[in-house]
């Protein structure tokens, strides 16, 4: 099935969407075939891919308490090489659903083999909280990329996060590893985030991504066009750090 | 025991724990008795305002199983007339543990009758997302405030976040009202940040505060300190921001 590969920080908007969305479109862009899950109930990746509320037919909603198959809710978006399974707001009640279900860890993981087609990469953005939504995400997935934004609350919930993901791998996931911390929305001319930069590199090394993601007003505007930064305004900043972010994850990948 | 304020928004990352550790501080200023319950399990509030890990005994979370009440968990900050009710990572677990109690929606607004202190305000800062926590603190709360970034993904949920209050509304708590809506994170040279605020006003008019929040690095530079921005840099933009809404808020309970 390729790499599964979630996407999650349970700090709220450090990027996770955007991350999601945007290396999805450059590793389209290498002839990868990709595959995007929504599995937030915001629903902001399929709309930052223009895809209506009115256009989700199947939902991943659906295919997490098995009432459809994952191929039933796959739908094309307008960049080519890049599918997406939608998300809607139903899906917050499929934490509360899930809970009296036998493996209700694995109902994610259970649906990706109900795939037609062969995947290079499949994304998982996941919400901003470390519940059943995200344990699945863990669960069916190779590896974790970490968005983290170069703020000090941001800094303070990493430590939580890689807690979990060991005790996911653990209990749920033995092949589950963090494939890296990205830096996100990063100023240079701002002291804290150089700060968090150098403390977040001494902390984990090798493990976060050379790849720096710049905070760049062109990223934040083209969701509002439904467009992905790459199609909305490819020689921007934060569009050229995502096409460099996508080199290094394929090397990552090649290298394991 | 006054006015209960929940600060709430699912979006993440869009200024909710900013907003209530610094509202509240600037209302302390206003010499109003004001608690702030962290109901983040994050516990970003808690360590905003200088609360180590290690100092926070009795918890949200103990409080909303039932285990302690809620005086018990109430400690002072270095900031007169503001006290707090710490979070713990634990509280995460609430959400499944609450589910299959009778009335589990008002866990908090019952723990609430437990409070020895009158306080003028009791604040509550949200998680971001919309489970039995937040549902919780909406139940309990007189009124809500909305922070809302002046960004696309930030304006998609308003409609979402609008609903699920009229729902609690309709069936859990009749008194609740939205106190109102405050534009943060506002960069005035951002077309978009102009726009979503133009659109946030048409749509909701006088339920927009007049304040607006704008980025400013200090605000994100005080948590590392463990301060209030009031008290890292009070003649900042944003700190003055914060000044300002209190004074809003003030005049708009009075005027109820
Ligand atoms: N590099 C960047 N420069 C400027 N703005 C950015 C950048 N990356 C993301 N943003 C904006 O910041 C906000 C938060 O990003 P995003 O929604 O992707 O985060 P998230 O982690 O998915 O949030 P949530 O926790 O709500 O799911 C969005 O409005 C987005 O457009
Ligand atoms: N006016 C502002 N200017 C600059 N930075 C800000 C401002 N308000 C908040 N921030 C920073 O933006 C980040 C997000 O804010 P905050 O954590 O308060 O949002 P939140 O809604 O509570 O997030 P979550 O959804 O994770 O609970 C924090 O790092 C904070 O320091
Ligand atoms: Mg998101
Ligand atoms: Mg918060």
């Amino acid at each position: 099935i390729g790499r599964v590969v979630a996407v999650a920080n349970q700090k709220g908007g450090v990027g996770k969407t955007t991350t999601a969305i945007n290396l999805g479109t450059a590793l389209a862009a290498c002839r990868k075939n990709v595959l995007l899950i929504d599995f937030d109930p915001q629903g902001n990746a399929s709309t930052g891919l223009g895809v209506q509320q009115t256009e989700r037919s199947v939902t991943a909603y659906d295919v997490v308490l098995g009432d459809a198959r994952l191929s039933d809710a796959v739908q094309r978006t307008q960049i080519p090489n890049f599918d997406l399974v939608p998300s809607v707001v139903d899906l917050s009640a499929a934490e509360v659903e899930l809970v009296d279900r036998p493996r209700r860890e694995f109902a994610l993981k259970e649906a990706l083999t109900g795939l037609d087609k062969d995947y290079d990469y499949v994304l998982i953005d996941c919400p901003p909280s470390l519940g059943l939504l995200t344990v699945n995400a863990l669960v069916a997935a190779h590896s974790v990329l970490v968005p983290l934004q170069c703020e000090f609350f941001a800094l303070e919930g990493l430590s939580l996060l890689l807690r979990t993901i060991e005790r996911v791998r653990r209990n749920l996931n033995q092949a589950l590893e963090v494939q890296g911390v990205l830096l996100t929305m990063y100023d240079r001319r701002n002291n804290l985030a150089q700060q968090v930069a150098t403390d977040v590199r001494s902390f984990l090394g090798k493990r976060v991504y050379e790849t720096i993601v710049p905070r760049n007003v062109r990223v934040s505007e083209a969701p509002s066009h439904g467009l992905p930064v790459l199609l909305y305004d490819f020689g921007c900043a934060g569009a050229q750090a995502y096409v460099q972010l996508a080199g290094e994850v394929l090397r990552r990948d090649q290298a394991t």
